[in-house]
């Protein structure tokens, strides 16, 4: 890897970008889609943290142009030059120009926006080209593999060389032995993933992933695959507090519900639905009910699950009727005992997390059937 | 060179004197496209470039470096302008 001439970086962890047009060629969404991708990448192996704005001047100004575009470096049309972005700082610094005369697509054919956004943004904060073919940084645009981590250690090195290696970034021993020392953080310490005593908020699963919540930030995480993404909730979800108490998603109607204390809300993607926050009592609880410790939606019978302190609500959506009364959790669910963090399902299994503990259930024999870490789902 | 020959050794050269410009920094110096010499300043700049990409440094336009030069690619230069 390389740097600018005098190494420009970024003095901050946080940064804002800013979308200023879209092309034709991809639906807004999955503009945006793309982009937030390309940026969790590269914030998934640094401290570094990005914001959306809709206004005003943001740090990485994101835009759609062709031939002279009024900075240094006009366009070509079809082919050749498909994009570039400036080192950090002021005015142009940091910005990305992609060049609209290119097919741009979210799948393997054409031009892949996130594949190109990410090695654009990989200049915006202060990686030069890299030498490696193997590496994101090399000038030369490669078909993109979805199936494989975007990122190449030799572009890991080279980003945590200006800022540092994310306090919940795995990294394989063998492959960093020439990483240099990161950087001192300068903010307070994130939650360490792999840490024995983490604990969770809520879990949930979301869109084929598993998001984990814990304080401001949550993980992300595909089941089968090893990279890990770290959000604040806040750059999902700007109008939702932090410290979530629990989510579950429908997946059939592509909602996730968030609670914290005695209101909820609706999320699509990271639109929260209008209307929300609501009272948690609209649902059917009684009023002595101030929190929700952990919910989730089992696909197979249709109905949600509500945990309290060592009880549990249930509430059948096909007849849209909630328990008139809770239950004990040990008495539907063997083996779990007392008040739980947080609860999803994955496959045929429930999981239930317990302080430092994740128990495995499997509600077809009624029985807890492993033991794991709360950390079991990342590569630790 | 057969008349077709040259006009495409032509075009060739075209292409990797405007890479070389755009990505490499190369001013044209009114330099015949057809003799270069070892040290010439496109050779050098060939070489270059040759380098930085991983292909093998002849200096010369040969297949592998057309094709490579023909990719799409990042706007942003290799050398420092």
């Amino acid at each position: 890897f390389s740097t600018f001439a005098g190494e420009p970086k970024w003095a901050k962890q946080v940064l804002t970008y800013r979308i200023l047009n879209y092309t034709p060629d991809l639906h807004p969404a999955d503009v945006d889609a793309a982009i937030k991708k390309a940026f969790n990448v590269w914030s998934s192996v640094t401290p570094l943290k990005f914001v959306k704005k809709d206004r005003d001047h943001a740090d990485i100004m994101i835009s759609f142009a062709v031939k002279g575009h009024n900075d240094f470096i006009p366009f070509d049309g079809p082919g050749g030059s498909i994009a570039h972005a400036y080192a950090p700082g002021k005015g142009f610094g940091g910005d990305a120009h992609f060049d609209e005369d290119e097919t741009w697509t979210k799948s393997t054919e054409g031009t892949n926006l996130f594949y190109v956004a990410l090695h654009e943004f990989g200049h915006s904060l202060g990686l030069f080209h890299s030498k490696d073919p193997e590496a994101l940084m090399y000038p030369v645009y490669r078909k993109f593999d979805p199936s494989v981590f975007p990122l190449h250690q030799d572009d890991t090195n080279g980003i945590q060389h200006l800022y540092g290696r994310s306090p919940n970034t795995y990294n394989d021993p063998r492959e960093s032995a020439e990483i240099k020392e990161p950087a001192e953080p300068k903010e307070p310490a994130l939650p360490d993933i792999c840490s024995p005593d983490l604990t969770f908020d809520a879990v949930t699963t979301f869109r084929g992933e598993i998001m984990f919540f814990k304080d401001k930030h949550f993980w992300r995480k595909h089941p089968s695959v090893r990279a890990v993404d770290f959000n604040l909730i806040s750059a999902f979800w700007p109008r939702l507090p932090s410290g979530v108490d629990a989510a579950y998603e429908v997946p059939e109607k592509d909602e996730t519900v968030l609670f914290k204390g005695n209101e909820f809300w609706v999320v699509r993607g990271d639109t929260i639905l209008p209307g929300y926050p609501q009272k948690i009592y609209v649902l059917g609880f009684s009023k002595d009910v101030t929190k929700i410790d952990a919910a989730f939606y089992n696909r197979n019978k249709g109905k949600i699950y509500y945990f309290i302190a060592d009880k549990f609500w249930s509430y059948n959506k096909r007849s849209q009727s909630m328990d008139r009364k809770p239950r004990q959790i040990r008495d539907a669910f063997p083996g779990i005992n007392g008040k739980i963090d947080a609860v999803f399902q994955h496959k045929n299994f429930f999981y239930f997390f317990h302080g430092r503990k994740q128990l495995e259930f499997d509600p077809g024999k009624k029985r807890v059937t492993r033991v794991l870490k709360t950390n079991f789902w990342f590569p630790c | 060179f057969p008349v077709d020959m040259r006009e495409k050794k032509e075009e060739d050269v075209q292409l990797i004197q405007k890479y070389l410009e755009n990505y490499y920094n190369f001013k044209k110096d009114g330099e015949s496209s057809f003799v270069w010499k070892n040290n010439s300043p496109i050779t050098k700049k060939i070489k270059e470039m040759q380098e930085f990409l991983g292909l093998e440094v002849t200096g010369k336009l040969d297949s592998n470096t057309l094709d490579l030069i023909q990719k799409p690619r990042c706007g942003f230069p290799d050398v420092a302008g």
